[in-house]
């Protein structure tokens, strides 16, 4: 899986 | 949040810390790059920009709000408050040179051509190489005093713990995001001298000192 947004890492 | 994202957060957090209170205490920001602190806020303000579209969590919006906040600061000691002691004469790295490039790429390589995404690439692309400049003022002057490097080894663990944060997250959670992680091998690579001459020699009570 891979999301594009939204980003849930700093 | 697994262990090794919360400790790479942590040890962000600790790096940024240790720099504001050197140059605080110290009233001075010699033998730091004061061009690689302009590519650090470059670099949170491109990337945090979904703070106003889009809420993760507490933790998220704080930590994001800080990183932004204190880049800003360092940038405003470095080239206003202590203007005075910045070592601009060996701070001579072309960001341009890193910049420029970085653009192009996250133009060219990106999850989705919009906007927020391409500056969010860009961010990742510039973060992987953002510490060269400072990297370069210390082969320059040839030593780091030992809280640069107590700085740079968190800055350097940050991506490093990160690594270990996907690869777990690739098992336990069947995620991923290839861009982010070889950006971050590439940076967990670009300090691998620096942390081999941290351990032989800062840890043992010795100046970094960089042969002649």
């Amino acid at each position: 899986k891979l999301d594009v947004q939204p980003k849930d890492e700093l | 949040m697994n262990i090794f994202r919360l400790l790479g957060d942590l040890s962000h957090l600790l790096a940024i810390i240790i720099l504001l209170l050197k140059i605080w205490n110290t009233r001075s920001c010699a033998g730091i790059s004061g061009k690689s602190q302009i590519l650090f806020a470059i670099v949170y303000t491109t990337r945090y920009l979904d703070l106003i579209t889009t809420y993760i969590s507490a933790y998220n919006t704080f930590m994001k709000i800080i990183f932004i906040a204190t880049s800003y600061a360092t940038v405003f000691l470095m080239y206003v408050k202590f203007k005075a002691t910045y070592d601009h004469n060996h701070d001579t790295f072309r960001i341009e040179f890193l910049i420029l490039p970085a653009f192009t790429l996250a133009l060219l390589i990106n999850h989705e051509f919009t906007l927020v995404e391409v500056l969010w690439t860009w961010s990742i692309y510039l973060e992987s190489v953002a510490i060269l400049p400072q990297l370069f003022l210390v082969s320059k002057t040839g030593e780091a005093e030992s809280i640069t490097s107590h700085y740079l080894f968190a800055l350097g663990s940050y991506r490093g713990l990160y690594l270990l944060n996907w690869e777990y997250r690739y098992y336990a959670e069947d995620h991923y995001d290839l861009i982010a992680i070889v950006a971050g091998l590439v940076q967990t690579v670009l300090y691998c001298d620096f942390f081999y001459l941290y351990i032989t020699k800062v840890l043992k009570g010795k100046k970094l000192q960089l042969p002649a």
